[in-house]
């Protein structure tokens, strides 16, 4: 096996063979496992670079079989982009694929600290994938690859969602698919969210080994987002990244349907990569709500929203909102100015903390640090939240003063609320639109953060000395609203309090009727709003 | 371990040698090469239980219909579509026939009792009814085939009880 | 102002899962072959 070229040789000579035992209409498992037997004796499979070395080439050859040709369907050659039609084969990659199947069915062990067949060949598979795309670029052929993924898939994704091997499957193809992100090859992307989607993947690592495979499908849900963001920041949606986005809708809209409680646990993580321009993508994922929750039509007259049981209960949220403070070092000063405020320096340089420096800002399309933001303004609403209901627990007078005019709430959130306040009168246009977007990712079901963020929201309405600001505040409210469905509870509920409630005297803001069309859209989306 | 692995999905991506307009050059490219229905599309072997010669005028692979839904929902009640229901189950085992077959057998009220392997169906309300059982007449699909050649056929059970730690 | 999410080819008022027939992100055709489905062992 030394000289590579007598074992790529070799290989193709075995690999010919078992292509020849599995075209045999009678041979069963008996050939199968003596051969697999013989690939033992020869030493192949104990788990060494022999091994690496003989799966690679085993792909290899499978791949290279299967693109038996290439006809260009498109008047012109092969220069132009033209659809070209592949006639494919795939025999050889569902031959290699079921060696694989059968060998995993079979057990075969690679050695004690050799770790598991199925790691081995993803991590082989995904390293060819990657230098192949690397190498053939635009001529990249990602369909026997897919094949491939699809028929390891399907085998070996077992019904039995409980079985701890069953997860260890799952999560080692979900790492394969991390590796192979879109970002990292784009030329894959297509066939990614195939996979990463099918319903032989998607659905059992959502709902084998009770939500444990929920934070690897989070990553890979992100990874996609990450790669879009910069092609829907600017909304330039060509026809490739618009059927991409269309995918991704209809992959969000079937979690949405099937797996609520997952897009509610994760929306603070996805709200960091999806582009503040995504409004509806964004909307599908905060109007996701727990599928056991019954919420009340918003447009109910005099609708009691500190009644209901569910308003006071802090919303599960599994992504890490602490991360961006903690990587710029804020945290710490964060905690010490809400303990004792007199005497920090937090709020004298804030904006400046939340601005990129030049060369990210160009790459990210915005001067300020959006995950920064987003994670400063949710954890100061938690420990806000908490200092509420731990002032209420701690006397139940103050249930009454919860309800009381918004002055005693702000006494007892006072240095929560100071930060959203500086923030609102210290930051220019882009920075308030961001910070206000920031708290309207909040607006989702029936919960503490919604309701909090939705008095905060409104309050800054109500403070506000400057014209803008309360133009603003609407603004983020209402572009979230005049888009097609779906819209979150928790928006609408804002918006409707807003119109409605005298304090904000929302009509008589001239910028209300500063245009005949703005006039009548405030109109239709009040009507719209019941 | 719920907590968000591996990099944080903020800030910028770390993973990429590429910058956005070779990505979207790459991603041009997939587009004309995208997976097809037939890329998923595995061949469907139809393993029969007892292989067996058979003229070549027969059919020699099951009928797609089998597969649908659809087909099975749509058997009626009457005694043949019935008795099509019971082969699926009882002579199509561990196969989605024998799925579609008992969904559809229970659809019809039929229920499965885990120790007789028997389907049974209410003749009449019965009689008793208590957390644990109830007890009345029952038809039930005696699929067994009798010494006398009969079997494979409805019989009335009258005063059985039917233990409901039986139900499957 | 987006796109009408119910010309997406998905029934989201539909009482089961969505997933069992999702046949891919790119095109609204239900999924081919055996969806998911388990008999239980007394079947046998």
């Amino acid at each position: 096996f030394a000289d590579a070229v007598s074992f790529q040789d070799q290989v193709a000579v075995l690999f010919s063979d078992w292509c020849h035992i599995c075209d045999h209409p009678t041979l069963g498992d008996s050939a199968y496992s003596h051969y697999i037997v013989q690939l033992q004796q020869h030493g192949l499979l104990k788990g060494d670079d022999l091994t690496d070395r003989f799966f690679h080439t085993l792909t290899e050859l499978a791949v290279t079989h299967a693109v038996v040709s290439e006809q260009v369907i498109a008047p012109g050659g092969m220069s132009q982009q033209s659809a070209q039609q592949l006639q494919i084969s795939y025999f050889s990659v569902d031959s290699y694929s079921k060696l694989v199947t059968l060998m995993f069915k079979y057990g075969v062990d690679l050695g004690p600290n050799k770790g598991s067949l199925l790691p081995k060949i993803l991590s082989i598979t995904t390293r060819i994938i990657q230098k192949d795309a690397e190498e053939k670029k635009v001529s990249f052929n990602p369909r026997p690859y897919f094949r491939l993924f699809i028929n390891l898939l399907s085998e070996l994704s077992t019904a039995d969602l409980h079985d701890g091997a069953s997860f260890q499957v799952l999560t080692a193809f979900a790492n394969a698919f991390h590796v192979l992100q879109p970002l990292r090859v784009p030329a894959w992307s297509f066939a990614w969210l195939e996979l990463v989607s099918h319903r032989s993947f998607m659905p059992k690592l959502l709902l084998c080994n009770s939500q444990k495979g929920w934070p690897f499908f989070q990553r890979l849900l992100g990874d996609l987002f990450k790669f879009m963001e910069p092609y829907l920041r600017n909304a330039e949606l060509g026809q490739p990244i618009q059927l991409l986005y269309k995918g991704t809708l209809r992959v969000l809209l079937v979690l949405l349907h099937d797996f609520p409680e997952f897009l509610c646990d994760y929306h603070f993580s996805f709200c960091d990569v999806i582009p503040p321009s995504c409004i509806q993508m964004r909307n599908v994922i905060l109007s996701a709500f727990p599928r056991n929750m019954r919420l009340p039509d918003p447009s109910t007259p005099n609708l009691k929203i500190d009644l209901l049981a569910e308003i006071s209960v802090a919303p599960r949220i599994m992504s890490d909102v602490e991360g961006a403070l903690k990587a710029k070092q804020m945290k710490t000063q964060v905690d010490e100015y809400l303990k004792r405020p007199e005497g920090s320096s937090l709020l004298t340089d804030l904006k400046q903390k939340l601005l990129l420096p030049p060369n990210e800002a160009n790459v990210a399309g915005t001067r300020y640090n959006v995950p920064l933001i987003n994670s400063l303004i949710v954890y100061v609403g938690i420990q806000a939240v908490q200092q509420l209901q731990h002032n209420k627990a701690n006397a139940s007078a103050s249930a009454q003063q919860m309800n009381q005019s918004p002055q005693v709430d702000v006494f007892q959130i006072e240095t929560a609320t100071e930060v959203f306040r500086n923030l609102i009168v210290n930051m220019d246009t882009e920075g308030r639109y961001l910070l206000l977007n920031a708290i309207a990712n909040q607006l989702r079901y029936p919960n503490n953060h919604t309701h909090y963020f939705s008095f905060i929201i409104l309050y800054l309405f109500a403070e506000a000395t400057q014209d803008i600001v309360q133009e603003q505040i609407t603004r983020v409210l209402l572009e979230r609203l005049i888009v097609n469905r779906p819209h979150p509870w928790g928006l609408l509920i804002t918006f409707i309090e807003l119109i409605k409630n005298p304090r904000y005297s929302f009509w008589a803001r001239s910028f209300t009727r500063c245009a005949p069309e703005i006039e009548r859209l405030f109109e239709s989306v009040a009507r719209s709003c019941g | 371990d719920f907590g968000a692995i591996g990099d944080n999905l903020s800030g910028a991506s770390v993973v990429s040698g590429h910058d956005h307009l070779y990505n979207l050059q790459m991603l041009e490219a997939a587009y004309h090469r995208l997976p097809q229905p037939k890329d998923s599309e595995r061949a469907k072997t139809y393993i029969p239980r007892h292989p067996s010669v058979t003229p070549a005028s027969y059919p020699q692979i099951q009928a797609p219909i089998v597969t649908n839904p659809a087909f099975w929902e749509r058997l009626g009640s009457d005694t043949l579509s019935t008795d099509m229901l019971f082969f699926a189950f009882y002579y199509q085992q561990n196969s989605y026939q024998q799925y579609l077959a008992a969904k559809e057998l229970k659809k019809q009220s039929w229920r499965f009792h885990r120790k007789y392997n028997t389907w049974f169906q209410r003749h009449v309300e019965p009689q008793v009814t208590t957390d644990e059982y109830e007890r009345g007449s029952y038809v039930y699909f005696d699929f067994h085939l009798a010494d006398d050649g009969n079997g494979w056929c409805q019989r009335i059970k009258n005063d059985f009880t039917f233990e409901y730690n039986f139900l499957e | 102002l987006g796109i009408d999410l119910t010309t997406l080819g998905l029934n989201l008022n539909s009482p089961d899962n969505l997933y069992k027939t999702f046949g891919s992100p790119f095109s609204s055709e239900p999924a081919k072959g055996d969806p998911e489905y388990t008999t239980p062992a007394c079947y046998v």
